[in-house]
């Protein structure tokens, strides 16, 4: 029997998080002898390095750059230290749970472009060989500013995005596409859609953004696209979403069930949903920021039994003098420097709300250095009917990024992260993705003139799933053409 | 030793095809599904296979309509085919993948392994 370590409680958890790679990729034998959780590498770490392998210029779409060498970071996927797995456990501050990985900085995942494809058009696989796929642009959302480098910028812009003016920089994507029809996929992208999720998008798509903006890095959908175009991000796996999985994965082996951890309570699904606000950039003190969360994706047939906003709390900026309070109050203090005095209540509150969700004092001169705050905002979520996005407000007497909750420079895999857990009922996976499927049935009719069928050779409801179905499970063909 | 062998009195691959769980290796790699689920990269699934002949073995943990469909068909293989070989316990595993949000999402998928096979 191999042993794993799994915490008992919160503040032991980082056990789970300590656990190497070997344990993931090893069975436990004795209970199960299945192979699970062999993830030695990232998800799209091959697929990149394939890339950088056997990528050429024909291979790359126009104006598409090279392939980063292996040894340029801020290009790299899946982010992670050279020699680092992307589920080996960074080093955890004791006592939080679950481990996460405070001053990680991965680097940014580069910024390319998938080849255009027609729809429904899927590369020639062969058993036991994955085709390359084009690296993926990274789910920033942020204002793109490195340390050191900010973009010119009005003076006294606001600093937090209503959601008039959304921070996101991609459109809202459809999340339906027209049926039987296959979504445009890179040439290295799957043929096949997985159970329970909808094979009329793709996961890579670009994120939602407010209607009115134009899609943004995403390559104009072409003769035979429809809809969204294909994904042209990469979605970097947070810190904390993969020792939930360390976690629960071993916890399966051992037999434990999945409800004795906590937070999770009874979830059987966590969804973790990446902020998309945007930092203020001006040099004010900032003593409120909004944070903005996508959570259109949560599904009305899971009930939700708990969420928390996970904010990642850096060292301070500049360091100033202990014991010296800066003239004026803290909120006249320098910005970015940690401001002086005692314990700062911080509020976590719905925005445009005066309701207080969580509050907390922190000491900026006792705290820990670096590491995340935990605010439960189950009530927030909870007692508001589902909207497409979430928007929280922090406030601070004092300066926020002196506390260490500024966005600027900040690497995906330290903005904050709403989880949500929910308990989803067991349900048929055909018949979660006929659900889906249905629901994607009616926005067939955006398809381009150009290709919509007419009225007399319309395809009969029930068909459309059928044929959605069939192209979500099987090796897609080609694109259909109606007779 | 095969069974039939060992018995003595059963030859032939019917014996060894008995219904019970074997190998399955499911790799998302190869089937395409890399592209979105994180992990696990593969697992083993097990799958059913071989025959329900009579008489049933209890450890099949048969049907009463298993045991009388079975008994059947040793009466007039015409009348009714044997019973099926099929999965009588799944378990469920843990899957961290991308939701069509862009939203790193963890699972727990039920009935993705067999852990026993029985004649139903």
């Amino acid at each position: 029997v191999q042993q794993a370590s799994i915490p008992s409680s919160p503040s032991s958890s980082s056990s789970s998080s300590s656990s190497s790679p070997a344990e993931l990729g090893s069975p436990a034998k004795g209970l199960r002898s299945r192979k699970e959780g062999k993830v030695a590498r990232g998800p799209r770490e091959s697929s990149s390095a394939r890339g950088r392998q056997e990528g050429t210029p024909q291979d790359r779409p126009p104006g598409q750059p090279p392939p980063q060498p292996p040894h340029q970071p801020p290009d790299r996927w899946p982010p992670q230290a050279p020699g680092q797995s992307p589920l080996q456990p960074p080093h955890q501050p004791p006592g939080r749970w679950p481990p996460q990985a405070p001053g990680q900085s991965p680097p940014q995942p580069p910024h390319h472009q998938p080849p255009h494809r027609p729809p429904g058009h899927s590369p020639p696989r062969s058993p036991g060989r994955s085709p390359p796929r084009p690296p993926r642009q990274p789910p920033d959302h942020s204002s793109p500013e490195t340390p050191g480098h900010s973009p010119p910028r009005t003076p006294g812009h606001s600093p937090t995005p209503s959601p008039g003016r959304s921070p996101p920089r991609q459109p809202p994507q459809s999340p339906h596409r027209p049926p039987g029809q296959s979504p445009p996929r890179s040439p290295h992208e799957s043929p096949r859609r997985p159970p329970g999720h909808s094979p009329a998008q793709s996961p890579r798509q670009s994120p939602p953004q407010p209607p009115g903006h134009p899609p943004h890095r995403s390559p104009p959908p072409g003769p035979h696209q429809h809809g969204p175009p294909g994904r042209s991000q990469r979605v970097e796996p947070h810190e904390y979403m993969l020792s939930i999985y360390r976690t629960y994965s071993i916890a399966e082996k051992l037999g434990i069930n999945a409800s004795f951890f906590q937070p999770s309570k009874a979830a059987n699904t966590i969804t973790s949903f990446v902020d998309r606000g945007r930092d203020d950039l001006s040099h004010r003190p900032l003593g409120r920021q909004k944070y903005l969360f996508d959570v259109s994706t949560l599904s009305d047939h899971e009930e939700l039994v708990g969420a928390e906003l996970r904010l990642y709390r850096k060292v301070a900026m500049s360091s100033a003098t202990p014991g010296a309070p800066p003239a004026g109050g803290p909120l006249h203090a320098q910005p970015g420097a940690p401001p002086a005095g005692g314990p700062l209540h911080v509020q976590l509150s719905p925005c445009l709300s005066r309701r207080v969700l969580a509050a907390r004092p922190l000491d900026p001169r006792r705290a820990p250095p670096a590491g995340w705050e935990v605010f439960d905002v189950w009530q927030g979520l909870r007692h508001q009917p589902r909207r497409r996005m979430l928007c929280l407000e922090l406030r601070a007497p004092a300066d926020l990024r002196g506390l260490g909750f500024g966005r600027r420079g900040r690497p995906p895999r330290e903005r904050a992260l709403l989880v949500v857990f929910a308990r989803s009922q067991r349900r048929n996976l055909f018949a979660e993705m006929r659900e889906q499927l249905g629901a994607a049935a009616p926005l067939s009719r955006t398809t381009p003139p150009s290709e919509a069928l007419p009225p007399s050779e319309a395809t009969p409801p029930s068909k459309p799933a059928a044929q959605s179905e069939a192209s979500a499970w099987g090796p897609r063909r080609g694109p259909r053409r109606p007779r | 030793t095969a069974p039939g062998v060992r018995h003595g009195k059963r030859h032939g691959k019917k014996a060894r095809l008995r219904c019970g769980r074997k190998a399955l290796h499911v790799n998302f790699k190869e089937l395409g599904w890399d592209d979105w689920i994180i992990a696990p990269l593969e697992y083993e699934a097990y799958h059913c296979d071989g025959l329900c002949d009579f008489p049933l073995r209890s450890h099949l943990e048969p049907t009463n309509h298993a045991i009388i469909q079975t008994l059947i068909h040793s009466m007039d293989p015409a009348a009714a085919p044997p019973s099926c070989c099929v999965p009588t316990k799944l378990t469920p595993i843990s899957i961290l993948y991308i939701d069509a949000g862009n939203n790193v999402v963890y699972k727990q998928y039920e009935d993705m392994v067999v852990e026993s096979c029985g004649c139903r």
